[in-house]
């Protein structure tokens, strides 16, 4: 564990001696190992590290009786600062109803994702409606009707319609039914497909969502950096959502994202049942990642 | 960080941050790193040489598999990563190279995963065994099994539902399904495949580790390869347990599946 290795290498330090410049490069270099087995991101876990060597060789730290035990302290500071800070809560629309997009890559978990969440909004008094807009995966819209069933929510489909069509129809649908939120299901699609990412964007114009959120698996490695780029630079993402991180991946994904766009992970996915949602906590996962 | 004086520590931290960013993880990163001989300084060479290390180490495993008839093949993995598409990719293929394939659609779990797997069928022109949503999926398998024989199919492609590796009572579950297969076909399953996303990081190589640990995989595939992501977690994984990849699976369409290249992708992961 990161902590005992930290131990090891101050141990031999006593008292209130000065930290050798050789003791902050040595226990640095352990934190890095532990963020990229983590599969935090190499530039994300760079910059991160120059944040946590200025408090190092600061006095919390040089001052401390148990400088190993300061420096993971400092660690997973940083880290629960750099994950949270904001409300794991939907935003509401002005006036109703309000839109909010899921998005991400190819099977990361957003219908099923879709449908937690109805329940969640459902369990708390709202009347949510669900849109099957996924009109490429086999069987997608099936899926989502099946899960829609099972909780009492409508969900809007319909074989030939086109994402946009569907997402037009869904609006006017829940303003006759008094529904709200709409939640949008979108295919899964690679940030680099250029076509895909323009369908989306045209949806994004069309309905104003109010949330935008990416969902991502949480044993993304490194390229969840890319992804988060590319999904925010062409959509303007308002925040994440973490699926299947009731696993042992570390989730390291969690930093790079957050550190690259400083939008809030929102919520995490623990399972496959439709109850499987909960809040994002930033300690929890700070200390995940540190393993 | 790394002892070859004669190297650019500028080139070397470049280096890896090519490899870390591509998934291989420090320890396969150094161990590539430290394999440069040092005779090698121009970057060209360097690149050359660590493309020639990754080839060798993925080629390294024994290739050939049990042949049976009907073959079997049971696919597994973890949510998500393809298994469902990347049977609709394997049984075309089978189609295409004149075999008679049955697909069981032993996926009883998820919603909608035995309509998915039809329409891959249909797609693919390979029947689909079924039964109902919530059935047992080793009731489905053991139908499938039976029919293969009794209609004399060259090939038979199981589909399983997504399941994470801690979950003990939903590996025990494929335990049972791998016991179902090997009672009433001798040698079945003559292939047992994992499918492992692309994007996946670290964590791919535990997935590995512990579904080769209960089942015995023969084969790997790697599917979204035709995202950002390069898929380097399979060079410490082929380098360690010695398992083929068979395929590499670069899209959403029934032909988006190739045999796995080993210099084509140590040409990408350098790319
Ligand atoms: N273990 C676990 N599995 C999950 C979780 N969320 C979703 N899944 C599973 O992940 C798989 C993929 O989920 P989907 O909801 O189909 O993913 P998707 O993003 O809609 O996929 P595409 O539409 O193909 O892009 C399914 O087997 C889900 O049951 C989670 O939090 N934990
Ligand atoms: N871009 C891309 N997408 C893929 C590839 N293979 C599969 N997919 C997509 O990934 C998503 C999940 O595929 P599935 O076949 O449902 O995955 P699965 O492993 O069967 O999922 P579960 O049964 O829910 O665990 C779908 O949207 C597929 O179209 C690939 O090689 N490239
Ligand atoms: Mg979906
Ligand atoms: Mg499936």
């Amino acid at each position: 564990r990161l902590s005992d290795r930290l131990q090891a290498i101050f141990k031999k330090l006593r008292g209130h001696g000065k930290l050798t410049e050789e003791q902050i490069t040595t226990a640095l270099r352990e934190i890095r190992l532990a963020l990229l087995e983590a599969d935090v991101h190499y530039g994300v876990v760079k910059d991160f590290l120059d944040r946590v060597r200025e408090r190092a060789v600061g006095r919390e730290v040089l001052q401390s009786l148990t400088p190993g035990q300061q420096v993971v302290k400092v660690v997973f500071e940083e880290l629960t600062l750099l994950l949270g800070g904001e409300e794991s809560t939907l935003a509401f629309a002005g006036h109703p109803p309000s839109v909010v997009m899921l998005v991400g890559l190819q099977g990361s978990g957003k219908t099923t994702t879709a449908a937690k969440l109805a329940a969640l909004l459902t369990r708390q008094g709202r009347r949510p409606l669900l849109v099957a807009a996924d009109t490429r995966r086999p069987a997608a819209a099936e899926q989502l009707r099946v899960l829609g069933a099972k909780i009492g929510v409508e969900v809007v489909t319909d074989p030939r319609s086109s994402a946009l069509a569907l997402c037009h129809k869904a609006v006017e649908y829940a303003q006759t039914r008094g529904l709200e939120p709409i939640l949008v299901d979108t295919g899964g699609r690679l940030h680099i497909d250029d076509e895909l990412m323009a369908e989306l964007r045209a949806v994004k114009e069309a309905v104003h969502p109010v949330e935008t959120l990416l969902v991502l698996d949480a044993m993304t490695g490194q390229d969840a950096l890319s992804v988060a780029t590319g999904f925010h630079s062409t959509l303007d993402l308002s925040g994440f959502i973490l699926t299947k991180l009731e696993g042992d991946a570390r989730g390291g994904a969690a930093i790079s994202v957050r550190a690259v766009t400083g939008r809030p992970i929102k919520f995490i996915g623990l399972g496959e049942r439709l109850e499987a949602l909960e809040p994002f906590h930033p300690e929890r996962m700070a200390s995940r990642i540190l393993g | 960080l790394l002892t070859r004086p004669r190297l650019d520590p500028d080139a070397l931290e470049e280096l890896e941050e090519i490899l870390i960013t591509a998934d291989l993880g420090m320890p396969t990163t150094r161990q590539l790193l430290d394999t440069i001989p040092p005779s090698i300084s121009e970057p060209e060479e360097l690149l050359h040489f660590l493309r020639d290390q990754v080839t060798d180490i993925l080629s390294a495993p024994e290739q050939s598999i049990p042949e049976g008839h009907p073959h079997v093949a049971l696919i597994l993995g973890v949510n998500g990563v393809g298994k469902t598409t990347t049977i609709g990719k394997l049984a075309f293929r089978g189609i295409r190279q004149g075999k008679r394939v049955l697909l069981a659609a032993a996926d009883t779990f998820r919603a909608a995963a035995i309509e998915q797997l039809q329409i891959w069928g249909q797609r693919a022109g390979a029947e689909v065994v079924a039964h109902q949503e919530g059935g047992d999926p080793a009731a489905v398998v053991f139908d499938a099994l039976q029919a293969s024989l009794a209609r004399e199919m060259d090939l038979l492609l199981i589909d399983t539902a997504g399941r994470l590796h801690t979950k003990k009572n939903l590996m025990e579950e494929l335990k049972k399904i791998g016991r179902v297969v090997s009672r009433n076909i001798p040698g079945a399953p003559h292939e047992t495949l994992l499918i492992l996303d692309a994007t996946t990081g670290l964590n791919a190589a535990v997935q590995v580790r512990e579904f080769h640990q209960l089942m015995g995989i023969t084969g790997l595939i790697v599917t979204k390869l035709d995202g950002t992501a390069k898929g380097g977690s399979l060079i410490g994984i082929v380098g360690e347990l010695q398992i083929p990849v068979r395929y590499v699976g670069f899209g959403e369409g029934i032909e988006d599946l190739a045999p796995f290249s080993p210099p084509a992708f140590a040409a990408a992961l350098f790319s």
